[in-house]
């Protein structure tokens, strides 16, 4: 009680003095000055204490997926808490940021400090450092000629972007659902738009005998409906045709363009306003429907094996989704409310039943941030 | 940012559902890095 009472008087002491802010030593600006520094070193600690919990369960992953044990849908607390940020908001936020000119001078550093921390290989880059005005121009930099060959055999598919394959397959008895992670999956259908060009059924395949891909009674997975029946009959019925998938996942290091993963004719357009969360290993591991919830453009159309789509999904970073062959589409827009029921906005490319011819190799589109 | 693919492609599966040769064939495994350009299948026209 005592030292308190000290505290008490030396307070009113400084109060009578009317508060100077000399020093002095009086214990109230003692207490202040410690302040700044003791909020800053518990910032840290409780950083460094986040990092490190962090490296922990990466390690514990890391060890699991050792052992040949893999790792299951599980959602968590950081998902739920996702779930309630406004990330299309902060999405473009980082656009703006990332859109800001920076001086020529600091423009190898700064890009090169992004290439240290995301392995980007700066060596690739189209133009000198210098010309790329902001880390978002720098982001959909091309790249030198013949930095990506394009395999030449025409009895092959090419990947249309860089990046790492997180899952691949062929949609048989699997009823058109592909799995996110083990222990949840999303439909085809859900990814695509329900009214897709896709032919559920393998063709060639008798419907009534085998189990179709998709259960008759279920309507929903057979309707093929097109904008013009016309489109329709531009998916020739051959015989021996079998669905494939493949998930491709892009690291924010990565080269972001999209290019056409073989010859085909883009048909139809489809952009679903989405979320936009992250899309990185853990977020595929705990948030359900992650690539049917995100803001995502879809092209759909034909090849000369049958059906072909290529669906580009958004992330938080990375929410701008740009098509070569349609400027003027936006992504990531401002929107008072954003439904998830909401349908896709939809464009059927001319000339109807042959849309735009898209070459094997060629750029298609490209991710950007914000 | 991630990109999905569905495709149809030839599948030689006979009514007894053994594949065979002209079987479309993914050339990646799941993990792989891939760069655009690279082959992700082949097929084999019988």
């Amino acid at each position: 009680s005592s030292s308190i009472n000290n505290i008490r008087s030396n307070r009113r002491t400084f109060s009578s003095l009317g508060g100077g802010s000399g020093g002095g030593g009086t214990g109230d600006s003692n207490g202040n000055a410690f302040l700044l520094p003791g909020a800053t070193v518990a910032t840290i600690l409780m950083l460094g204490a986040l990092h490190g919990r962090r490296l922990y369960e990466d390690k514990k992953i890391e060890e699991k997926r050792e052992r040949g044990i893999e790792l299951e849908f599980h959602q968590d607390v950081k998902a739920s808490f996702l779930g309630i940020l406004p990330l299309r908001s902060i999405s473009r936020a980082w656009g703006s940021l990332t859109s800001v000119e920076i001086p020529v001078w600091m423009r190898p550093f700064v890009y090169k400090a992004w290439s240290r921390a995301f392995h980007s290989n700066l060596e690739e880059a189209k133009l000198p450092l210098e010309e790329y005005a902001s880390l978002r121009d720098f982001f959909v930099r091309s790249l030198k000629e013949g930095c990506r060959p394009i395999d030449p055999d025409p009895r092959c598919l090419v990947s249309p972007v860089d990046g790492t394959v997180l899952r691949f397959g062929e949609l048989k008895e699997s009823r058109g659902m592909i799995e996110q992670v083990k222990g949840h999956s999303y439909s085809v259908p859900a990814l695509l738009g329900t009214n897709s060009l896709l032919p559920m059924v393998p063709e060639g395949k008798d419907e009534s005998g085998e189990e179709a891909v998709g259960d008759k009674g279920d309507k929903s997975w057979l309707r093929v409906s097109l904008a013009s029946p016309k489109l329709r009959g531009s998916i020739s019925a051959s015989p021996m045709k079998g669905l494939y998938y493949c998930v491709i996942y892009l690291r924010p290091g990565d080269y972001h363009r999209i290019h056409s993963p073989a010859d085909w004719n883009a048909l139809v357009r489809r952009h679903f306003a989405g979320r936009l969360f992250p899309v990185n290993e853990r977020a595929t591991r705990t948030i359900k429907n992650l690539y049917v919830e995100n803001e995502r453009v879809v092209l759909e159309g034909i090849w000369k094996q049958g059906f072909m789509a290529l669906a580009a999904v958004g992330a938080t970073n990375i929410g701008s989704i740009q098509l070569f062959i349609e400027p003027e589409l936006r992504t990531n827009k401002p929107k008072k409310k954003l439904f998830p029921t909401e349908p896709p906005e939809e464009r059927v490319y001319d000339p109807q039943g042959q849309g735009v011819k898209l070459e094997k190799g060629k750029e298609v589109g490209v991710f950007n941030m914000g | 940012s991630t990109v999905v693919l569905v495709f149809q492609a030839p599948t030689g599966n006979s009514p007894d559902g053994s594949s065979s040769s002209s079987d479309y064939r993914f050339c990646v495994k799941q993990g792989d890095r891939v760069r655009v350009g690279q082959a992700l299948g082949r097929w084999k026209e019988e």
